[in-house]
């Protein structure tokens, strides 16, 4: 039996439009810890991983630990179906093979129910070891979003280069070539419009754009984003929701041959 | 040229 209330059901809506165009299906977990999902995109290039604690949510119930294998195109549709600020409470049954979404309005005056079916989904976990990053950069998540979609007009794929002057991020393409830099901003009032960079040692990586354009769909989910980087290792681009958890993206470099 | 890198070459299955 598992049961999950989320007074605020938007924020259900928004992670499966943060990770339904980089992954079609996916098996949710449902432990004592929380709702978590991991998956791959079909190249495995990208990973994503998703956790709702079990503290976030109003009523949580998960007697044992379930994997409910879920098409996110199916499940997006039926999660578009419910208001913006109605409570949504997952229901499941063991061994059974749908699961229920059910949208309260605020006022209660509408309930519905949607059904739908699961699926079987062969998935492989994988173990993301702990990494002391070389270099963290936090910035405004619009402001990532907007750099990613600038660059991807004039070429195919982001350097991103951390230095002590701050983070810079550069393209090039058949029409010219392309370099923003951001400056660190900690000084400024409002902590959601601060860039921060934290520097152990000058990194420089290359990523394909088309999956960095993806990860931005999780902007809705948070102010700002933050950015891991190591050389030679997957980027981590971290959306965290607000008390609950994160949307966390992880990225391949491209490497020179 | 540069070569993309999988996510399977730096995590492995748990």
């Amino acid at each position: 039996m598992l049961e999950l209330r989320l007074v605020q059901g938007s924020l259900l809506k928004k992670v499966l439009e943060a990770i339904r165009e980089l992954v079609n299906d996916a098996n949710f977990d449902c432990s004592a810890t929380g709702f978590s999902l991991q998956a791959m995109d079909s190249s495995h290039v990208a990973l994503v991983a998703l956790l709702l604690r079990s503290e976030g949510f109003e009523h949580y119930r998960c007697d044992r630990n379930i994997s409910m294998g879920m098409s996110l195109n199916n499940m997006a549709k039926m999660l578009r179906c419910a208001g913006n600020d109605d409570i949504i409470t997952v229901k499941g049954d063991d061994g059974s093979d749908t699961v229920t979404f059910m949208f309260e309005s605020p006022t209660q005056d509408k309930i519905s129910d949607f059904e739908m079916k699961l699926m079987d989904i062969d998935s492989e976990h994988l173990g993301i070891p702990e990494a002391e990053y070389h270099a963290i950069v936090r910035m405004p998540s619009a402001e990532f979003a907007r750099i990613c979609k600038d660059l991807s007009s004039i070429g195919d794929t982001v350097v991103i280069s951390v230095t002590k002057e701050g983070v810079k991020f550069s393209t090039k393409g058949d029409i010219g070539t392309a370099n923003i830099v951001c400056r660190q901003n900690s000084s400024v009032d409002k902590p959601e419009e601060a860039t921060t960079v934290e520097m152990n040692e000058p990194v420089s990586l290359t990523f394909a754009l088309r999956y960095m354009n993806s990860f931005t769909k999780a902007t809705p989910l948070s102010n700002q984003v933050t950015i891991s980087l190591s050389n030679e290792l997957p980027v981590v681009v971290e959306y965290k929701i607000a008390e609950m958890g994160y949307v966390r993206f992880y990225l391949a470099p491209k490497i020179e041959e | 040229m540069n070569r993309q890198k999988s996510i399977l070459s730096f995590f492995q299955k748990a």
